[in-house]
């Protein structure tokens, strides 16, 4: 497995630390404030104080020996890049990933890249645009972007389909959309809502009022298809 | 359309009240920092300074009458709970999102449920376990979590796979794994690199070296097949 180095324990780098180090990956954890460090002691290899911007003290915790390094210091610019700087050319990790903050003309990341960040991340501009989309479609649940052209979004069942099995609506064809889950909510005998999950429904499937589908497609075809 | 209000205009709440702005949606966006409201005048419907705990303020600029709100001030846990409370709770604003911060115990979300919150957010939270779960997957280029069964990934073509088509590779039967896109790059006329995409590829579509499938299945059948 590969080895990682966390630069900077914030809610990103703290949450990158703990899920690395949970699933047994080698993990050493930086920051220049010490109750954040003692947070993570217990929970990966190596959790440590130093200051980021100092090759020398990188370079005595063996952070030249790592695998993936991700610096996550979104409110200290100057931080970012000279860690960035260092990681990348002076000690020679692989791959770098960085958070950036976001500004309108998209500069901080051009200095980043320029440094030599290999990957930006913008978890507060990736989720509010996500979020925002998910918002503008009105019949859909939940949706998740996969590619420039695909997409996948949980839409509630449209009247038409009720009563009607999966076969008979013929929905590749009609729609061009194909359907992943049928999720279905029962109340049990305690009066408790569970949940049923039909995975990659045949044709005699029938659908029915209240359920959720999982489809897969190009958004404008979900849409037309969570509009009935 | 759907009417919107963001209050809170950090990172997060900018990027939501842009987003659905520029796609026509009509938005109220809320801040008690006169600079932020000043620099989405120009962009939204209208921008206002006031403090988002003051039920009488938010009234009075018609915050009752928007279908979605979402709130977004992640380091000032006491005017979330309050903006949240009152916009459920007085102005029956019907969908409320809220944007909370990481804890340990998660007990900042369960009081934003509490208090009326329809759906919370933690952009760091989930952006950190998807960077991590995808640096996990080794062969794996980029993982997109769809539901809890299902995941698209895009992985580099296994060497087995070169000069081969995809008919005589069998992929969906020997691997449950579905190919959606090829993407293929080459260096054009001009020494510049581009790439081409082959979407949801024919029987006779061959896979050659360097190319990326973009692949859909379960998380475990795409490691198999991204290891050839
Ligand atoms: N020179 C440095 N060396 C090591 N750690 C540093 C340095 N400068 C800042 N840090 C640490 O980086 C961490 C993250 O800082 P900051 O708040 O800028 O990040 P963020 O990416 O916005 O955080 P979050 O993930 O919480 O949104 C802080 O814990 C801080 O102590
Ligand atoms: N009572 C209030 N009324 C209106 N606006 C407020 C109030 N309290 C805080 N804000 C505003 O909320 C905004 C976001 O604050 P904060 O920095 O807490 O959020 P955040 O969610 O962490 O931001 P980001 O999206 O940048 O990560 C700030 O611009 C602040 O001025």
């Amino acid at each position: 497995m590969r080895k990682f180095a966390i630069i900077g324990l914030g809610k990103l780098g703290t949450t990158v630390a703990k899920f690395l180090a949970e699933r047994g990956a080698e993990v050493i954890a930086v920051d220049k404030n010490a109750d954040l460090v003692d947070e993570l002691k217990e929970i990966v290899d190596l959790a440590v104080k130093l200051d980021a911007t100092d090759e020398e003290a990188l370079r005595s915790q063996g952070i030249d020996k790592v695998d993936v390094a991700i610096v996550s210091m979104g409110e200290n610019f100057e931080a970012a890049v000279m860690a960035t700087a260092l990681l990348k050319g002076k000690l020679g990790v692989p791959l770098v990933i960085t958070r950036a903050s976001p500004t309108e003309s998209g500069i901080r990341e051009k200095i980043l890249k320029l440094v030599g960040a290999d990957r930006i991340v913008l978890p507060e501009v990736e989720m509010g645009q996500k979020l925002a989309q998910s918002l503008l479609l009105t019949h859909i649940v939940d949706y998740v972007p996969i590619s420039e052209k695909y997409s996948a979004a949980e839409i509630e069942a449209p009247r038409s389909f009720w009563g009607k099995n999966i076969g008979d609506l013929n929905i590749r064809r009609r729609y061009k959309v194909s359907i992943l889950e049928i999720k279905r909510s029962y109340l049990g005998k305690n009066g408790k809502k569970t949940e049923k999950i039909n995975y990659l429904p045949q044709a005699d499937d029938l659908v029915e009022e209240g359920d959720l589908l999982l489809v897969l497609g190009e958004l404008e075809d979900i849409e037309r298809l969570s509009e009935g």
